[in-house]
């Protein structure tokens, strides 16, 4: 499995609409400092709800629309869309909400309505760590051929130009809630406080961070 | 419950022990607090590079730590894979030969799942597969060019 | 006390403003959160990169937070100068244009101070006067040696 | 002024004696991982008295000891000396005690019985900041020839086997307070808070700081 394009549209210094297509194995991005290399893990980490907008250099989540964009309109948004490649994932990993064959419309709806985060201020975020699982099971398994599957994410931000804003998720084109997300995410092994991502500066952390904090990283993984 | 967490702590620590001899050619383990009551204590690293004797983690260099810091992170890796790895300049503190040690194992690791690394790196950037060049012309948005992917993604 | 303040602040906005336009080629500059009583707020650094809008300093990126850092501590000299400075790896960030343009700066500002400065980044080598090279041997101690130090001090 | 030489004798990565001749302008310090180059900079904070332990790396004092030299015997000791070249200072920023021509020994006592830091923990750093400033007058002032003006502090820590340990320091070899110290740096300008030294990592911390304490930087110079 791994991350086949990530799009990004109006995101912190993405003006338009950018879609970067990845490939497996090992890619490695460059350029001059300011470009927005950062910028791009920071999409990732939003579009998966993996950080709270501190995690993105962001004091709340509004600063992530891009600012040309934001400052032309009454309400502007960003999104971000990640899309992974999961043809070698074991069917039995797998609901029949998770396997979109290129954009078909599977039916059945993954979520309850989304539970959109609204809010005037980060204090939001403390809504991260899900809210609530109701509705997939995933003993749910529809084995389906193994031609090009793929597992799409997008995460939409609203903001008016009071300030308030609104963050919806969707799997496969279907609202769904944050909760829901970090679920099936779980199931690929993908974690919020996983240490798949590390951001810049953050890489000595590991060393000095407190050794209670590091053996529940072995207790998270076990 | 135990029994889960030392069957994960043996295989890391035994991950991180050869990767750790690999990455900074020294020796390092995993050490826990309390080996009988391992929830009632703390995890801690035990790291010496070649041939020094053991020492405090906050003596390190930057470049130390940094090596110590992927080797445990790579640990982890090799006993529960994430699908994607997304680094952001980690290897700022260490010196040409490092990062070259560090690539490398990067690119050993990729077999197993995908990686995407920032870095202004010249032996990261000539390890990898492919390089994804990042640009923001003055005061205009952010700009992404292809570079070196495979032909018929070569251009954005 | 007030007007004391007041000067220093003056001249260390005035020398920012110009640093700050040459190493980030952008536009930058000090601000009280109350002018009229400074020490009932604090210090701000607002900082724009070249032709982008001014930017809460949170959201810049590593290399620009370093350059706007940098600017400030020299600042800092130009106002009050300390006889040496030692920088260590300041330059980690920094892509190897903005090294070179600090590099200048620092050959610059070394008519006024002694700079000491740990880098590992060939641009910063080149610019210097001269280089101190320190070594480990496996298990060993650190060694020093001078290297393009004036002739009667090249070896130790 | 400028720094003409640092000493370091068993400190840190440095086991026997190294003398580091240095000269105005613009010097690199460079070489692989680990070598010791952050070390030297800890020398100097070490020995003009600038940084806790914390500051230099080490959970307390005696961990500055090289490690090879204090296995091998009862009572082991660190020590660094930084010597100044202030031929191009005005002699009315100098006491007579400042001034030492090349190891010329010039007499007067330049403070007290060195007020001695003795501890068994890093609870004895609290006295970082100054322990009285008895005996120096500024205006003690003797014009000198300007010839080869130097200027030397050293700093001896000696640990014994037990783990307690003291800390002396030097102007010309003669034993003063770190308060008596700091006073004669500040008339050079070189302060404790000051901006002069960053350390590895560090560089972003002026963006991060609190914008009170950012203010309190120029404060300190006007
Ligand atoms: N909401 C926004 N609108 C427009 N631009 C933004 C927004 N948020 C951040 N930026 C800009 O994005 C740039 C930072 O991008 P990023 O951190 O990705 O750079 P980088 O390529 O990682 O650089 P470095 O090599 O210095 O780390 C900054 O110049 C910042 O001003
Ligand atoms: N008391 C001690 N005795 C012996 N060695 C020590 C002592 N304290 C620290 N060291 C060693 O000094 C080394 C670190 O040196 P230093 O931090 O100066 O390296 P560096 O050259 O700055 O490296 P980097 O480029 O990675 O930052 C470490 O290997 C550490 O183990
Ligand atoms: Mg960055
Ligand atoms: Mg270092």
């Amino acid at each position: 499995m791994h991350i086949k394009s990530v799009e990004l549209s109006h995101f912190k210094s993405f003006g338009g609409t950018t879609k970067i297509p990845l490939l497996p194995r090992f890619t490695v991005v460059s350029g001059p400092n300011g470009s927005g290399k950062s910028n791009i893990l920071d999409a990732l980490l939003f579009a998966l709800g993996l950080s709270g907008s501190r995690g993105m250099r962001a004091e709340r989540l509004p600063d992530l629309v891009n600012q040309n964009h934001s400052s032309r309109r009454g309400t502007s948004e960003a999104n971000v869309t990640v899309v992974f490649d999961i043809e070698d994932i074991p069917t039995e990993f797998l609901t029949d909400s998770d396997i979109a064959e290129d954009g078909a419309d599977n039916g059945e709806d993954s979520g309850e309505s989304a539970s959109s985060e609204v809010g005037e201020d980060s204090s939001a975020e403390g809504a991260l760590n899900g809210t609530g699982s109701a509705g997939d099971s995933p003993t749910n398994v529809v084995p389906l051929p193994s031609s090009s599957k793929e597992w799409s994410v997008t995460r939409r931000l609203r903001v008016t130009s009071q300030g308030t804003y609104t963050s919806n998720y969707y799997i496969n084109g279907e609202s769904c809630t944050m909760g829901q997300l970090h679920e099936q995410l779980q199931r690929f092994r993908i974690y919020p406080e996983g240490y798949n991502v590390v951001l810049q500066g953050d890489v000595t952390s590991i060393i000095s961070m407190n050794p209670r904090e590091r053996r529940e990283i072995i207790d998270e993984l076990a | 419950r135990f029994r889960a967490f030392q069957e994960a702590f043996d295989a890391v620590n035994k991950n991180f022990q050869s990767i750790f001899a690999e990455l900074s050619d020294g020796d390092g383990y995993l050490q826990l607090d309390d080996p009988q009551d391992p929830f009632n204590g703390g995890l801690n690293l035990v790291a010496h590079p070649k041939g020094k004797p053991v020492r405090r983690l906050a003596s390190m260099s930057g470049g130390e730590k940094s090596l110590t810091a992927l080797s445990f992170i790579f640990a982890l890796q090799r006993y529960r894979p994430s699908p994607f790895y997304a680094f952001d300049e980690v290897d700022m503190f260490l010196d040409g030969a490092n990062v070259e040690r560090l690539a490398r194992m990067i690119k050993h690791q990729a077999q197993q799942a995908q990686f995407i690394v920032v870095s202004l790196r010249r032996p990261m950037i000539e390890s990898a597969d492919r390089t994804i060049g990042v640009t923001q012309a003055r005061g205009a948005y952010t700009q992404v060019l292809g570079i070196d992917l495979q032909p018929k993604r070569a251009s954005l």
